[in-house]
């Protein structure tokens, strides 16, 4: 697996999946502490490097250049982390891929407005959490029977998965909401306290009450 | 810092609005 | 690499990833004739085995079951289309992941709303060609000096990035928008008249005057 220096800027969820896959994995893998958003990704060999500018963005001991953060994660792991057997791979990749396509887009639709950091608009908001609901929903008969996403240790597919939701769990989903979802609630306490997890994300704080949104 | 940050990520904000448009057109051909 | 049954509905793009890598490498994948989208996908036996109702689902010959268009392509797919090198492998990934992330956004906001199949907003729209440039700029620079995307053979990286643009190929990019974009040009043609892709998608129609916008 490879090491190397990680260009992205602090709290960023997709990097901490790189990070913390790195950890599990004994990878060296150094946030550069001289990036700085909005600057560092606009300079002139930065883009020779990276030409989207998008962050985070890897570059190997070996000068290999790579973005998009699932990729990234799965560079810097260790077999271990990828799944056991063929099936157990597609599985990690299944829900690596779920975090990306389905839990990403409807954390933004709800946690950005809520942080103001997006148009408030009440019928997108409103599917947003029910989009939020059916995720958890999925989640919480799936991790009924399960300890790990996929089979008995923790893989990407956990890491990949729990990262996307730090921001829902972080700043929306406040006690009551999270009452039903009993499973995934375990499950997800579990992947935060992890050591190693707590490395690199520090102690995670639960949404007590959901921002009211100003319109 | 983190919010300005944030803000100036492109990220998908109406993902369920084509997804639901694509779901329908299809299920409509599907008949 | 795995073989087995396929549910999706005709002309998906999703779906036309797993076909094509399927033939590429040689594994037994067939669509289910009997699937009829929006029936099949909420029957009872079917989301025992598909919980969240969505296509392309695969079912392989041992009863695992797959969702995630991604994830079933690499599950079936040959060692070959993941790239050799680790280096290469994680470039195959970062183009995956790049034509889910990136290139299906801005197409779903261009092609719906042009099809009629979305509601048409102007400034989203504009937002979108934009962002199908930068798309083309990347990708045409970047095929400056290759072939493929990674390495000296198609890969899942092209499978998976040509079938993201099909659709704005097909319906909204004309002649004139891409004129600039050579090297792109000349490669999504390679790619499209692959024999083994024309088993699957067919003969490949260019979009000849973009629709227009019924406001």
């Amino acid at each position: 697996m490879a090491s190397g220096t990680l260009y992205t800027y602090s709290n960023n969820f997709r990097a901490y999946k790189v990070l913390i896959a790195a950890k599990y994995s004994g990878s060296d893998v150094k946030v550069d502490p001289a990036f700085e958003f909005g600057v560092t990704n606009k300079q002139e060999n930065f883009l020779k490097k990276f030409p989207q500018g998008k962050v985070p963005a890897f570059e190997s001991q070996n000068n290999q250049y790579l973005t998009e953060s699932t990729a990234i994660a799965y560079f810097v792991s260790s077999e271990k982390l990828k799944g056991s057997s063929p099936y157990e791979k597609a599985l990690v990749q299944q829900f690596t891929s779920f975090a990306d396509n389905e839990i990403l887009p409807a954390s933004y639709a709800w946690v950005y407005p809520s942080l103001s950091i997006a148009q408030f608009n009440k019928s997108s908001v409103d599917r947003a959490i029910e989009d939020v609901k059916g995720i958890l929903e999925y989640l919480n008969n799936y991790l009924l029977t399960r300890t790990y996403l996929v089979g008995e240790r923790i893989t990407l597919a956990d890491i990949a998965v729990a990262c996307s939701l730090l921001q829902l769990y972080q700043h929306v989903i406040n006690p009551e909401f999270k009452q039903p979802y009993t499973n995934v609630n375990r499950w997800f306490d579990t992947i935060v306290n992890q050591p190693t997890v707590v490395d690199v994300i520090g102690k995670f704080e639960y949404c007590q009450k959901t921002a009211e949104f100003n319109q | 810092m983190a919010l300005e940050i944030l803000a100036q990520e492109k990220v998908w904000l109406d993902k369920s609005k084509y997804a639901d448009a694509e779901r329908m057109f299809y299920e409509k051909q599907s008949k």
